[in-house]
């Protein structure tokens, strides 16, 4: 463990729990995309199905249940909570998201560093997760409001994965044989998704205005 | 060596 992994997973634990917050508090969704948390738990309940099988740390599988329960809860809530449900605003959140598990699937099939079911699915759900934050984009895009709890959300989401590949460079140069093409490639290509992204949300700070 | 790693990354 390293300062900026365990940076990353603090901010990353971090954006789950605004989001909850955000929810469970104000009892709104608003703003938010059922679709990006639908391939979230996604992510989570494929990459984290070693819990059964492989024990890393206390520290690991606290953050896996987490990881799980958070994502899951908010699906739930998003879905079937009456109150937040009603704030849900379907109409505009509309990305097919589903168009991006199958070609996540076949990757994962074609690329992966070992052709056992558990690899092939880790893989998959980290192909889907470097695309998972799409439908909450486009949802941003159309609801051109950057100023509250989601704007926040999306900005820790993205802070974490930039961080975790600080933790890859730093793994990198101090451990040998620590070399994963493929974890690093989709982190990397997921955090570029961020950019313009993080360009709005710095000009909001810097221009103190709404950004459109 | 390509002992296979367990993935000890979230």
């Amino acid at each position: 463990m390293n300062i900026f992994r365990l940076a990353g997973d603090m901010t990353h634990l971090a954006s789950v729990l605004v989001l909850l917050l955000k929810i469970h508090t104000i009892k709104s969704c608003a703003g938010v995309s059922l679709r990006t948390q639908e391939l979230y738990a996604i992510v989570f309940a494929t990459r984290y199905l070693d819990i059964f099988t492989s024990f890393v740390s206390v520290y690991n599988t606290f953050m896996k249940l987490v990881f799980l329960g958070s994502s899951f809860s908010i699906v739930w809530y998003m879905r079937y909570h009456k109150a937040v449900h009603r704030t849900y605003d379907r109409e505009q959140d509309t990305f097919r998201h589903w168009f991006l598990v199958l070609p996540c699937l076949v990757l994962a099939l074609l690329i992966h560093e070992k052709f056992t079911f558990l690899e092939v699915l880790w893989t998959f759900s980290l192909y889907l997760e470097a695309v998972a934050i799409l439908p909450q984009l486009v949802l941003l895009q159309r609801t051109r409001n950057i100023d509250n709890l989601t704007g926040q959300y999306i900005f820790l989401l993205g802070g974490y994965r930039g961080l975790y590949i600080l933790n890859w460079i730093y793994r990198y140069f101090t451990e040998p044989h620590f070399v994963h093409w493929i974890t690093w490639i989709a982190g990397l290509v997921q955090t570029l998704l961020y950019a313009d992204f993080f360009y709005y949300y710095f000009l909001r700070f810097i221009g103190g205005r709404g950004v459109e | 060596d390509d002992e296979y790693h367990e993935h000890d990354e979230l």
